[in-house]
């Protein structure tokens, strides 16, 4: 979901 | 991963590389805005705090680890190193920078995609890295000449983010649900201040003079 989205770009 | 991120990565890499180059070589960091570096080193503190909780690869972490070192070293070279300070104007270099700090904190308390500490304190640094680079421009733009390892430093910091922005708009049409506005327009701003940069940059490199920005 889109809540525990994780960055995952620096 | 795509190709204009990882070109973007590479190119922001090698940012910090020629800069670590040019102090730990040469032992100077004229030219260089320490409030641009110290500002760097909150960037990457504040948005690399998922660093031991999430693990996304090896690439991602070495990267993190790699970037939080050289910013923290490149400020203590400036700020400690008995040789490099010498060459630190500090008089020229006085951008109050902690006038950055928290309009954008107040900013990312405002607006941000959850109001949780980490989300606060990663948005708080996608803010902060756009603007980072003005006392660096403000610098390069009274001290006027500029050494080449310094005008490379900074084009190569301002197209690593215009890099990032392609990688964007690849993921928006490539992945379903890949939409961040918040990320995209810090990015859009922070790639503009360096636009006239860029001008000014491409001009000398094409009429092969030294680089100089007007007054």
């Amino acid at each position: 979901t889109v809540d525990d989205y994780i960055h995952d770009e620096l | 991963m795509n190709i204009f991120r990882f070109a973007g990565d590479m190119t922001h890499l090698a940012s910090v590389l020629v800069l670590l180059l040019k102090i730990h070589t040469i032992k100077s960091c004229a030219g260089i805005s320490l409030k641009t570096q110290e500002l760097y080193a909150l960037v990457f503190a504040t948005r690399y705090l998922d660093l031991f909780t999430d693990y996304i690869s090896l690439y991602n972490t070495l990267m993190k680890l790699i970037f939080l070192g050289s910013s923290f070293s490149i400020v203590w070279y400036i700020r400690y190193h008995k040789i490099v300070r010498r060459s630190y104007d500090k008089d020229q270099d006085t951008f109050r920078h902690y006038f950055l700090v928290l309009p954008c904190l107040l900013l990312a308390l405002l607006i941000n995609e959850k109001f949780t500490f980490r989300e606060v304190m990663w948005t708080f640094s996608l803010y902060l890295e756009a603007v980072a680079i003005l006392p660096q421009l403000v610098l390069l733009q009274r001290t006027r000449n500029i050494d080449n390892l310094t005008g490379q430093y900074v084009f190569l910091l301002g197209a690593y983010r215009a890099l990032y922005i392609l990688n964007w708009i690849y993921r928006y049409f490539t992945e379903p649900h890949y939409v961040h506005w918040i990320t995209w327009i810090s990015g859009l701003v922070q790639t503009l201040l360096y636009a006239d940069f860029f001008y000014y940059y491409f001009q000398s490199w094409k009429n092969n003079v030294k680089l100089e920005l007007p007054a």
